[in-house]
């Protein structure tokens, strides 16, 4: 299994919808200060929900939604298109899309997930991709300050690591 | 729960060594304040770097330190691995020759999983297999190029 | 104690807002939670980056964090100037073209104090009058040369 | 007022002695990550008791003695030498030589302050600094790490910067 796409539309510092292809290997992701590189990985952690929204840097999940140029719009979405040939994802197709939207409301946000088009939930989307060895604790990731957090433990939180794992 | 501990805590030790032993000239492992009974004590990490006497984490340099959270974060990826890994700038604190053996083991990496890493650093971009290159224009991201290195 | 407060917030505010407009593109400010009861609040940093819309210090990229924060530190030391200044690589977060603008000011501000700044950016180590160079070496630091500019 | 050199002997990563000439206006140190760049930013801080033998990373004092290639001294010792031409610091010389050093003894240490080669207190030293402008906080310190430590902040311990200069 491996990442083929990542489309971002109305997500963070991406005011139109821009799709991103993502090759096999080793991709860098390079560019000024500010100019979007942790952003799109917050949209991976985000679509993929592995993350609080704590982690992608937004006091409220509603703060994710684009806010440049003028008028905004109500919805942020990000779709991750993944190689799935090997069929390491229990289902039949060779390409699995992850659709995330969150729309903003009167009261709040409302949050949707789809797996090919098809409604569902971050659990089941969890469920699905632990076949492919993909869990949502999120060890495959390590945000911008990780390293330092990990340098700046006490030897208890840092033998906890080991206890989270087990 | 004891003995899935220790399971969990031997393989990450080994891979952890084996990591570090590649990234820099030193050896390093994972000790247990309490080994006897590991969950009422915390976890250190004691290094040897090449020549020199042992020291723990806390007393290193900063480039130093880094090298030793990137060697626990890559053993613990290398226990649970995954399809696919991203980084955020873990480079930062590094120097060139660093960067270089950090990048030269993701790039050996890259044949069984993908990677896709944030980084500002030259020794790290030059071994990417392709660059995503991203700017801000208007007040909005837009990504330049895939190069295809 | 509250007068000497305002006194000294209000003196760094104005060095934080001319300070960072130096560096970055944008304006920013220091503002109190509780401007009627100082010692009841804390103290937000409101950036708003050239043309986008004001945000707080959480929600910034990791480079501009940054530039916040030195910007911060400046503010302080041109409150209170000192006859030297030591930084230990304060240029970490910053693409090149923000170490470049950093090193200006530290050059500029190097007519009336000394500076001796630790760092691995090129952008900064070209702008200095003297570079002190270290190796380590049968495991003890060696200076290897004071070059003058 | 200015410093004109810094001399280390047996301190942290330096088991001989070095004599570093610092020259006025920009300075910078460089070199590869462990070769001891924060370690002579540590003496100059040492010596001038700017900070904690915590900041210095050191878990007690005598931590910051050489100890490598085997036989071990039993001292540390910085001296920094500045130009008082200006008369800043009120005394007579033109050059101002502080000394500071530690000696390890059977049940801990003895940490011994010089001014131009007269036995004195850290606070003497303080105090007749403070007319050049250099005071014990150490604001005019950056050490590795505190810009991240002010990003990290919350808006209270923030505040509390301001509390302590005024
Ligand atoms: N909801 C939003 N609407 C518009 N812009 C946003 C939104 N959220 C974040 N941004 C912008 O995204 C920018 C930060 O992008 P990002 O963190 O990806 O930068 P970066 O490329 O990682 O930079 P660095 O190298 O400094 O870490 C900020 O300048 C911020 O203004
Ligand atoms: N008491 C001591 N005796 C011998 N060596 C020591 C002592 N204390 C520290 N060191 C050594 O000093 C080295 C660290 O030096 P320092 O922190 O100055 O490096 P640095 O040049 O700042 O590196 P970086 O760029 O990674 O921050 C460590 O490798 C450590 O082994
Ligand atoms: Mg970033
Ligand atoms: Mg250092």
């Amino acid at each position: 299994m491996k990442i083929k796409e990542v489309e971002i539309k109305n997500f963070k510092s991406f005011s139109r919808r821009v799709k991103i292809p993502i090759l096999e290997g080793f991709t860098v992701i390079s560019g000024p200060n500010g100019s979007g590189k942790s952003n799109i990985i917050d949209a991976i952690v985000f679509a993929l929900g592995l993350s609080s929204s704590r982690a992608l840097r937004a006091e409220k999940l509603t703060d994710l939604i684009n806010s440049s140029n003028g008028a905004r719009r109500d919805y942020a979405e990000v779709t991750i298109v993944f190689d799935n040939s090997d069929h390491k994802i229990p289902v039949e197709e060779n390409e699995v899309r992850v659709t995330r939207r969150i729309r903003e409301t009167e009261g709040g946000y409302y949050s949707y997930y789809y797996l090919n088009s098809s409604p569902t939930t971050l659990s089941d989307i969890h469920h699905r991709f632990s076949f492919a060895g993909l869990y949502g604790d999120g060890y495959n990731v390590v945000m911008q300050g990780d390293v330092t957090r990990i340098i700046e433990m006490t030897p208890l939180e840092r033998r906890r690591i080991i206890d989270d794992i087990s | 729960k004891r003995e899935v501990f220790f399971e969990t805590f031997n393989a990450i030790n080994r891979n952890f060594m084996e990591i570090f032993a590649q990234l820099s000239d030193g050896t390093g492992e994972l000790v247990l304040e309490n080994p006897e009974n590991p969950f009422e004590g915390g976890m250190h990490i004691h290094v040897k770097p090449h020549g020199k006497p042992i020291q723990r984490l806390e007393s290193m340099s900063g480039g130093e330190k880094s090298l030793v959270a990137i060697s626990l974060i890559f053993a613990i990826q290398r226990f649970k691995p995954a399809p696919f890994y991203v980084f955020d700038e873990i480079d930062m604190f590094l120097d060139g020759v660093n960067v270089d053996r950090v990048a030269r083991l993701i790039k050996d990496n890259s044949k069984d999983a993908q990677f896709i890493v944030v980084s500002l650093r030259k020794p790290m971009i030059e071994k990417a297999d392709s660059i995503i290159g991203v700017t801000m224009s208007n007040n909005t991201t837009i990504v330049t190029g895939v190069k295809l290195n």
